[in-house]
C-alpha cells in the first residue's frame, strides 16, 4: 500500500528535523516502485513522477502535517485528472455511417468488444454493421457471426478475401441497408508488422473512421508504451478499450498507453458476457494502479 | 552486452533499468541486482563485462530446469493446456500438434472450450492443418464430459497424444477454476494418473499478473511446465524468471508466431541474448 509506505518514510524522516527536497525524492522512488509494479511501463512511470515533483514542490509538501498523505493525494487527484481527462464519449460522423475500427494487439479481445460495442450501441438506438475483416485467423469470421446472431445484428464478410476491400464493401452495405453504424474488427497484429500496419493505414484510407480504437489486454507489461505509440503514429489512436478488468492485474498499462497517445479510455471490458462493458471510471482505475 | 566499462552506479541503475523494461519486475529485478552487487565487491570486479558474463550465468543456471521437453512416455499422453483468455492456448495446441505429427504420432485434439464462440471450429481448423483427429462436445455442453469423452476416444483409438484444448479463464474466478480442477480429476481418473503434462499457457507481453495467473492455476491443476507465447513481439518475457521461482517448473516452450511452425524449445541463453539485443 502506497500510503503505508510514505507514512513509514516520513514517519522515519520527522524525526531528524527539517524535512528537504531530498526527502521529496526518496518518497518519489516509492511512488515510482509502485507504479513499476503496477505494470507502468519505466518511461510513463518516471514522467509521471516528474509531473508530481513539480506539484508536490508547489504545493510546498515539505510544510504539511502528514506529507506521506498529500504526497499520495498528490499522485491519485493526478492520475485521475490524466486517465479521465479527455472526452471519452464515442464520436461519430455527421454524414452516416460512421465507422469505428478496432484494433490492438493479437487476442487482446477485439472481436469480442466488437460484439459488445454493437450490443451497447444497439441499446442506445443505433444500429450497426458488423464488418469481419480479420482473414486470416482460423475461424475469426465464423466466431463474429456467432455472435453477431446471439445479438441480432448483421455481419458483412468475404471469407478470406483482401481486408481493404472488405472494410469498403462493409461500408457500402452498411449505406445500402440504411445502418448508422459500421464496427470493423481486424486481425490482431504486432506494431512491428509493416505490412500488416501498413495494412490498417490502407483500410483508415478507406473508409474514413470517426473511432479508431486501440483494444488494449489490462495486463499488458512494459512494452504497453512501446506496442501502444506503434499504433498510434501510423493510425492515430481516437481512444481505448481496456479489456479483462475483471482479472486481478493492477492496470498500469492504461497510464503507459496514455502516455503515448493522450487517447482517452473509452470502454472498460469486464467479462467474456457480450454484455460486459462499462464506461470507464478513472477515480476506481486510479485506486486499482496505486494498490 | 558487450562493452567493457568501468563498474559505477549509473550501470547499476542501467541493469535494472534493463530488466525493468523487459518485465523482470521490481522485487525479481532487486534481487539479480543487489546479489550481483554484493559478488561485484567480494570479486573485486572492475569492468562490466564481468556483471554480465556474471548475470548471463546465474540466470541461464536458474532457468536450466530438468523435464524441458514434453513427457510423452505414457501412452496415451494427456496434455492438459490451460491459462487467462486469449495467452494462445489453442493455437499453441496446433504448433505442438503439428510437431509430432511430423514425427509421425497419432494425435488427438479435444475441444473442451465449449463457451466460446467458434473456439471448436477454431480447433477444427487446426486438427485439418495438422491431420489430427478431433473430438467435439455439443455446443454449451459441460467441458468436463467432453474431456471425459475425448481421453475415453483417444484411449481406444490409440492415439499417440491427446491434447486438451480448455477454455480461457482468468484465475480470480473461483467457479472457472473449479471447472478446470473437474476437468483435471477426470483424466486423472480415466487415465489412473494425472496428465502427462499441465501446460500453463502465458502470453509474452503480459506483465507481472502472470505471477498470481501461475500461482492459482497450480493451486487448481499442478503445472508441469509453462509456455510463453508471443515472443515474436517487442516484449521480452522478463516474467518468466519469477513464473520460475515460483513453481520450479521449466518453460518448455515459446511462441514466435502465428503459422503452425512458430513454436520453440525455450533455450535460456537465446532469452538472455534477447535481453541485451
Ligand atoms: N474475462 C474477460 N475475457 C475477455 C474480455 N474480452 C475478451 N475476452 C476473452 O478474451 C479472449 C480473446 O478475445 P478475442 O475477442 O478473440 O480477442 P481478439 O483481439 O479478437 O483476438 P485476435 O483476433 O486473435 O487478435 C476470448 O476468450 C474472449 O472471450 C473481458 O473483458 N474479460
Ligand atoms: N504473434 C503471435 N501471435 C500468437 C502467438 N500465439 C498465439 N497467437 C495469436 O494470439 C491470438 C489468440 O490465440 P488463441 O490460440 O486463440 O488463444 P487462446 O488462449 O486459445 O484464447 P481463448 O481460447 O480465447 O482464451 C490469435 O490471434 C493467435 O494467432 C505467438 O506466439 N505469436
Ligand atoms: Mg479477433
Ligand atoms: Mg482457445
Amino acid at each position: 500500500q502506497l500510503s503505508d509506505r510514505l507514512g513509514a518514510i516520513f514517519a522515519r524522516l520527522s524525526g531528524r528535523g527539517k524535512l528537504g527536497e531530498s526527502d521529496v525524492n526518496e518518497a518519489l522512488r516509492e511512488v515510482r516502485v509502485a507504479l513499476l509494479e503496477a505494470d507502468v511501463s519505466l518511461s510513463a512511470a518516471k514522467s509521471f513522477v516528474a509531473s508530481v515533483k513539480e506539484k508536490a514542490l508547489g504545493a510546498n509538501v515539505l510544510e504539511s502535517l502528514s506529507p506521506g498523505q498529500t504526497i499520495v493525494k498528490i499522485v491519485y487527484d493526478e492520475l485521475v485528472a490524466l486517465l479521465g481527462g479527455a472526452q471519452a464519449r464515442l464520436q461519430f460522423s455527421d454524414t452516416p455511417p460512421s465507422v469505428i475500427m478496432l484494433v490492438g494487439l493479437q487476442g487482446s479481445g477485439k472481436t469480442t468488444q466488437a460484439a459488445k460495442l454493437a450490443l451497447r450501441l444497439k441499446e442506445q438506438g443505433r444500429r450497426s454493421l458488423l464488418v469481419a475483416a480479420d482473414v486470416y485467423r482460423p475461424a475469426a469470421i465464423h466466431q463474429l457471426q456467432v455472435l453477431g446472431s446471439q445479438i441480432e445484428l448483421p455481419v458483412f464478410e468475404r471469407g478470406a478475401g483482401d481486408p481493404v476491400a472488405i472494410a469498403r464493401d462493409g461500408v457500402s452495405e452498411a449505406r445500402r441497408l440504411g445502418l448508422s453504424t459500421v464496427i470493423i474488427d481486424t486481425a490482431g497484429r504486432l506494431q512491428i508488422d509493416e505490412a500488416l500496419m501498413d495494412e490498417l493505414a490502407r483500410i483508415k484510407g478507406a473508409v474514413s473512421p470517426t473511432e479508431i480504437l486501440f483494444v488494449a489486454d489490462a495486463m499488458t507489461g512494459q512494452e504497453a508504451t512501446g506496442v501502444a505509440s506503434g499504433f498510434h503514429e501510423r493510425l492515430g489512436i481516437t481512444g481505448v478499450i481496456l479489456t479483462k478488468m475483471d482479472g486481478d492485474t493492477r492496470g498500469g498499462a492504461a497510464l503507459s498507453i496514455y502516455s503515448v497517445t493522450g487517447a482517452p479510455i473509452k470502454f472498460v471490458g469486464v467479462g467474456e458476457k457480450i454484455t460486459a462493458l462499462e464506461p470507464f471510471h478513472p477515480d476506481r482505475l486510479a485506486s486499482r494502479i496505486l494498490g | 552486452g558487450r562493452e567493457k566499462r568501468p563498474i559505477t552506479a549509473e550501470f547499476w541503475e542501467e541493469l535494472e533499468d534493463l530488466l525493468i523494461v523487459a518485465d523482470f519486475g521490481v522485487p525479481t529485478t532487486q534481487k539479480i541486482v543487489s546479489g550481483l552487487k554484493t559478488v561485484a565487491k567480494q570479486e573485486a570486479w572492475s569492468t562490466t563485462d564481468q556483471a554480465v558474463a556474471r548475470f548471463r550465468k546465474d540466470v541461464e543456471r536458474f532457468l536450466t530446469l530438468p523435464g524441458a521437453e514434453l513427457n510423452l512416455t505414457s501412452s496415451p499422453a494427456v496434455v492438459l493446456v490451460v491459462g487467462v483468455n486469449g495467452a494462445g492456448k489453442t493455437t499453441t495446441i496446433g504448433k505442438m500438434a503439428q510437431s509430432l505429427r511430423e514425427r509421425g504420432k497419432r494425435v488427438l485434439l479435444v475441444a473442451a472450450d465449449t463457451f466460446r464462440a467458434a473456439a471448436s471450429e477454431q480447433l477444427a481448423i487446426w486438427a485439418q492443418r495438422t491431420g489430427s483427429e478431433i473430438v467435439r462436445g455439443a455446443e454449451g455442453a459441460d467441458p468436463a464430459s467432453v474431456v471425459f469423452d475425448g481421453v475415453r476416444a483417444g484411449v481406444s483409438r490409440g492415439a499417440d497424444v491427446i491434447f486438451i484444448d480448455t477454455a480461457g479463464r482468468l484465475h480470480n474466478k473461483a467457479n472457472l477454476m473449479a471447472e478446470l480442477k473437474k476437468m483435471y480429476r477426470i483424466i486423472e481418473r480415466e487415465m489412473g494418473a494425472p496428465p502427462a503434462e499441465t501446460l500453463l499457457v502465458v502470453d509474452g507481453t503480459s506483465g507481472q499478473n502472470a505471477i498470481s495467473q501461475a500461482k492459482l492455476f497450480n493451486e487448481t491443476a499442478a503445472l508441469t511446465g509453462i509456455v510463453i507465447t508471443k515472443l515474436d513481439s517487442t516484449a521480452k518475457g522478463g516474467v518468466l524468471v519469477a513464473l520460475v521461482d515460483e513453481l520450479e517448473v521449466p518453460i518448455k516452450f515459446v511462441g514466435l508466431g502465428e503459422s503452425a511452425d512458430a513454436l520453440r524449445p525455450f533455450v535460456p541463453a537465446e532469452f538472455i541474448d534477447a535481453l541485451f539485443e
